[in-house]
């Protein structure tokens, strides 16, 4: 999940 | 998403904006480093290639397509259109200084041992200091065009507004990622300089101008 949130991110 | 990610993004947009207008409506792109544009290109397009496998939502896509077009256009703006106008005898920052260490960085520190990790990586860590050939030729040549130094300001502005966004993405998601925090904390220290005078002298309506 953290991965995914840190894709998020420009 | 949150505000100050929101705002971080804009300024970004904005920055970008802001050099594509500088370039035309003076015609030149004096008083810009090709090495810093250069290193930007290599960020947005080792960071971004998740664009072909990932979805995360229309603004993601939107905006990674637009930071590698854009990047790229402004590189074939200063190769090609306007090449007269860049001096590269004042813009001799040694990239492979920088290309290096971020090299051996993102072996060191990364969250997975994969391709796109790695490159991922490397491109948080390129961004840090990717606008050092571009200070650098800015304290040599000793002042700024005005709409150069909101170039930069919008720039700075837009890594150290992810700062409240990272601490805020703390308490709300208990999302910690040390790297980009890291990195960013880097990027936006190289900037407290030139903020200094921005704030000091060009928002006073003074020309960009550093002490002898």
């Amino acid at each position: 999940p953290v991965e995914q949130k840190r894709h998020d991110e420009l | 998403m949150n505000l100050f990610r929101l705002f971080g993004d804009l300024s970004h947009l904005a920055s970008i904006f802001i050099l594509l207008q500088k370039i035309q409506s003076t015609r030149s792109c004096r008083g810009i480093s090709f090495k810093t544009q250069a290193l930007y290109a290599t960020v947005f397009i080792a960071r971004y290639l998740d664009l072909f496998y990932e979805w995360v939502s229309l603004y993601n896509f939107t905006m990674k397509v637009f930071f590698i077009a854009s990047s790229c256009y402004i590189l074939y703006l200063m190769k090609y259109k306007y090449r007269p106008t860049h001096d590269p005898s004042i813009d001799t920052f040694r990239v492979e200084y920088l290309l290096g260490p971020c090299v051996v960085l993102a072996l060191l520190f990364h969250y997975k041992f994969t391709v796109p990790e790695l490159l991922w990586s490397f491109s948080i860590f390129l961004e840090s200091v990717a606008i050092l050939p571009q200070l650098f030729l800015l304290q040599r040549t000793g002042e700024a065009e005005t709409i150069t130094t909101h170039y930069l300001a919008a720039l700075g502005a837009y890594r150290a507004l992810y700062i409240p966004n990272w601490i805020y993405r703390y308490f709300t998601e208990d999302m910690v990622d040390p790297i980009a925090v890291t990195a960013g904390l880097v990027q936006t220290a190289l900037y407290l300089d030139f903020f200094y005078v921005y704030v000091t002298k060009v928002l006073q309506g003074q020309k960009f101008e550093l002490p002898a």
